[in-house]
């Protein structure tokens, strides 16, 4: 049990167990901040708030690592090879993005050494570029009809110019020729100028 | 179709209904699901204004008439699964919240899980057929997350055998409630119980607000809308003042603690299940950011496909935006992330039902589990789907500020999850508070259970760097 495992972070399961050492790591330091401000003699209420910004990192670091996991498992349940590619490329970029946004807990806590997370960055960019061709058929498989995005930019025919322009013309102030404004306030000034 | 996403979609190297059906939850979830999607787009009766041209009266008219046709339409339709209404109610309101979604949300839920069989008898077919329009009324004007610190006081009176409500000070006013202002003849109210002199906490009160027939606000009774909001312009939030309004005994909710006639006090066996109509909303928001940053995905990515502008190599034709790498970076982890939190979104359901089914078999352990877990992955996903939206709006340039484009729509009705059900900051330092009490245990050399047991982990090892 003592054997710190390799971390190969190209391994989605590898770098679940990351997450899971970040938390510990994140918990265990809000409990000892709590534990040396009631050794300097302050109140178990003072001695929460002033460890306030630890308790939030750690309940984040907590939630971040559920949420890979959760990802990870679900790969476990996807049968379809080409959909199991796909969301596998998905799982990692999170797991690896995630880990770039918060190096600094990861390296703080010697859970990854900078050239690891050096080679996260690179392999984020490899990652970006397996999902570009699948990008829109990713986005498509969320089927949230038209009706429902109510989004003239992301509608599913792509048809956006033309549809922006139609939807412009629906705007009320376009009901008349001349906006009853003119008449009663601009025509009246340029009188007085 | 536009040819440049014509051309995507033939590029695509997987069946796009096979991972919708994994989204679903199953084929049969998603034929169902398209099957009501149909049934609501097709209705002449759901037919609409577009809401951006309207005032906020005439949107929450137009909501308020959608609502009614939606009631009327699911009976027909004999639509009672509640993932099923959910599909419906968000075709008819697809821009966000209703008038009504407290009444079906959180009013219905709380009596079915906190009314004793006599209350269901007396309050849920009224409830059912909107004689009575609920809503649920706990934060006040001066007193949000901490609800230990809400005022409003509902003090028994055994004379009578009746509560009597108040709202002691103006900060104790019920104020932000959906449907409270306008729409709710009835509030479940939150109140700090007082009985026989003693003072037990919180609980939950059914308290008529309107006349069910006239619709005027009852004797003592002071309540409107809170007036125009960032967001939610389809929803009259109200506030509620309490003056020495009167209920009988038997609006108490009994179904876990009890005032007697005489005014004795019988405790519930879990003081966290005076909460459990929030644990269930925050297990639900979890799904509700994964929605809205779907949405917001699809809509960056759809249009960074269809806009070319400028060029990467001199002299060639402007490329699609999302052919830039820095436009890539911006969307695709928060792809990665709409397809995370979908899968968090389907275990938090599951975690709350298997939960919930121990707790209506008097099993109790693991509620604080659930109680922890829902607060932080609540907190947890709304913050990053609210700057994710924000995200998604950049990429689209200006058009992302047209709100023909939905998303400062999307943003301003999802930005609320982040306040309402528990501020997030709250919401994560109660996870804490479990966490470290957790941790404590585990290093007592106690064996941890769910979710935490990898801080039993913790105790006895450390990862250090590796070369590979």
């Amino acid at each position: 049990a003592s054997q710190p495992p390799v971390v190969d972070v190209n391994d989605l399961s590898s770098l679940v167990e990351v997450y899971k050492r970040r938390a510990a790591i994140l918990v265990e330091m809000a409990a000892k901040s709590i534990q040396q401000e009631l050794q300097r003699r302050k109140s178990q209420e003072v001695a929460w708030n002033n460890s306030a910004i630890e308790l939030v990192r750690a309940s984040d670091a907590h939630c971040h690592y559920v949420v890979v996991k959760v990802f990870s498992e679900k790969l476990g349940e996807v049968g379809d090879t080409a959909i199991h590619t796909v969301l596998s490329t998905l799982a990692l970029l999170y797991a690896m993005h995630g880990i770039t946004k918060d190096s600094g807990d990861f390296l703080l806590a010697g859970l990854l050494s900078v050239p690891q997370v050096l080679q996260i960055s690179v392999r984020i960019k490899e990652l970006l570029s397996q999902l570009r061709p699948n990008a829109v058929a990713l986005v498509d498989a969320f089927d949230i009809h038209d009706k429902k995005l109510n989004s003239v930019l992301g509608r599913f025919d792509g048809n956006v110019y033309e549809n922006m322009f139609e939807w412009a013309r629906r705007s009320p102030l376009n009901a008349t020729e001349v906006h009853e404004s003119f008449h009663k306030y601009l025509k009246p000034l340029r009188a007085k100028l | 179709m536009n040819p440049d996403i014509r051309r995507e979609r033939e590029n695509a190297s997987f069946n796009v209904n096979e991972l919708t059906f994994i989204l679903d939850g199953g084929p049969e979830k998603t034929k169902r699901r398209r099957e009501i999607e149909s049934l609501v787009f097709s209705d002449p009766d759901f037919s609409a204004e577009d809401p951006n041209f309207l005032s906020r009266s005439e949107r929450y008219d137009q909501s308020v008439r959608k609502s009614a046709q939606m009631i009327l339409k699911l009976r027909e339709y004999g639509i009672a699964d509640p993932e099923e209404i959910y599909h419906y109610k968000s075709c008819v309101h697809p821009g966000g919240p209703s008038p009504l979604d407290l009444h079906l949300a959180m009013f219905l839920p709380t009596l079915l899980n906190q009314a004793t069989p006599e209350q269901m008898e007396r309050f849920f077919m009224l409830t059912w057929n909107l004689e009575i329009i609920g809503t649920y009324a706990q934060t006040e004007m001066g007193h949000g997350t901490h609800l230990r610190g809400l005022e409003t006081t509902a003090t028994y009176d055994p004379a009578t055998q009746e509560f009597v409500l108040n709202s002691p000070t103006i900060s104790s006013i019920k104020w932000w409630p959906g449907g409270l202002g306008k729409s709710s003849n009835h509030a479940i109210v939150i109140a700090q119980l007082y009985s026989l002199g003693n003072c037990h906490g919180l609980h939950a009160f059914i308290v008529p607000i309107r006349d069910m027939s006239t619709h005027k606000s009852l004797p003592g009774i002071v309540v409107g809308d809170i007036g125009p909001k960032f967001g939610f312009s389809e929803v009259d939030n109200g506030f509620l003042k309490l003056e020495n309004v009167r209920i009988p005994r038997e609006n108490m909710l009994m179904k876990y603690s009890k005032v007697e006639p005489d005014g004795s006090y019988v405790k519930p066996p879990s003081s966290k299940l005076t909460y459990g109509t929030m644990v269930f909303v925050r297990s639900f928001i979890v799904g509700e950011s994964a929605r809205a940053l779907a949405k917001s995905t699809t809509i960056a990515i759809r249009y960074s496909t269809v806009r070319h502008q400028s060029e990467i190599r001199p002299g060639e034709p402007e490329p699609q935006i999302l052919d830039y790498q820095t436009q890539q970076y911006k969307l695709f982890p928060l792809l990665a992330t709409a397809y995370a939190f979908s899968f968090v979104g389907q275990y938090m359901t599951k975690i709350y039902h298997r939960i919930s089914e121990s707790i209506n078999d008097g099993d109790f352990s693991e509620l604080p589990e659930l109680h922890a877990l829902s607060a932080g992955l609540k907190a947890f996903t709304t913050w990053e789907a609210n700057s994710g939206i924000e995200v998604c709006r950049m990429s689209c340039g200006g058009h992302g500020y047209s709100r023909s484009s939905a998303l400062p729509d999307i943003y301003v009705e999802f930005t609320p999850t982040c306040t309402y059900e528990g501020e997030n900051t709250v919401m994560m330092l109660q996870t804490a508070r479990y966490l470290v009490k957790s941790y404590r245990q585990a290093k007592e050399g106690q064996q941890l259970s769910g979710i935490v047991s990898y801080l039993n982990e913790s105790q006895d090892r450390r990862l250090q760097p590796q070369a590979v």
